[in-house]
């Protein structure tokens, strides 16, 4: 999951 | 970056260069709801304030300044600009019954309780919904101009794209964000009642026009 990842979509 | 991610960023900014186009040819915001364009100011500005806190990529950061820049624009030419064209009558959709529960479901439903993930987070449910006022428009005067079925087709495309990107990050790079996909998957299926009259209809050069 991509919860401590910077939201890279836009 | 995969192609159905770039080509729904593409889609998402020919939709909104196909409104302001259709504002500034007609000289006329007659069958756009400001409400809706409101929302989508408010979802930019809440969803990229991590502009100045993250930085991604010289495309990321180019394309959250075009989106906030552009739906400030369009707000400018519908509010002031051509603001004796604007269909308030019809645009009638209280932006409150929906900024509310999304800002509440935000703060319940997050991946992180720090500010910035919650308007994030507020951000993505807001997007889902925030066609909506515009639909309600459009079934109020029953008709779309063919550049405003164009624009609202782009603009559901969009994130028709993102679901297969999210299909496909999530084969090949293991990655979900399961808020981004659910929304996502609320958003598009918003689009699927007016997507089947484009293609019946608009595509065929008929104009958007829904029975009485």
């Amino acid at each position: 999951s991509s919860t401590k990842d910077a939201h890279d979509e836009l | 970056m995969n192609i159905f991610r770039l080509a729904g960023d593409l889609s998402h900014l020919l939709a909104i260069i196909l409104l302001l186009i259709k504002i500034w040819k007609t000289r006329s915001c007659a069958g756009i709801s400001g409400k809706s364009q409101i929302l989508f100011a408010i979802v930019y500005v809440s969803r990229y304030l991590d502009l100045v806190t993250t930085f991604i990529s010289v495309y990321n950061t180019f394309m959250k300044l075009v989106f906030i820049s552009t739906s400030v624009a369009t707000i400018y030419l519908m509010y002031v600009k051509f603001k004796a064209t604007y269909d308030h009558n019809h645009d009638s959709f209280r932006i409150e019954f929906l900024l509310v529960p999304c800002f509440l479901l935000a703060l319940l439903i997050n991946n992180a309780f720090t500010p910035l993930e919650i308007l994030w987070t507020f951000s993505i449910y807001l997007e889902a919904v925030a066609i909506l006022p515009q639909l309600f428009l459009v079934s109020k005067t029953g008709e779309a101009e063919s550049i405003t079925s164009h624009y609202l087709f782009a603009l559901g495309s969009y994130r028709a794209l993102y679901l297969l990107n999210w299909i496909y990050r999530y084969y090949a790079e293991g990655h979900y964000d399961l808020i981004a996909i659910f929304a996502g998957a609320i958003q598009t299926i918003l689009y699927c009642d007016f997507f089947y009259l484009y293609i019946t209809k608009v595509l065929k050069g008929k104009k958007l026009q829904l029975p009485a």
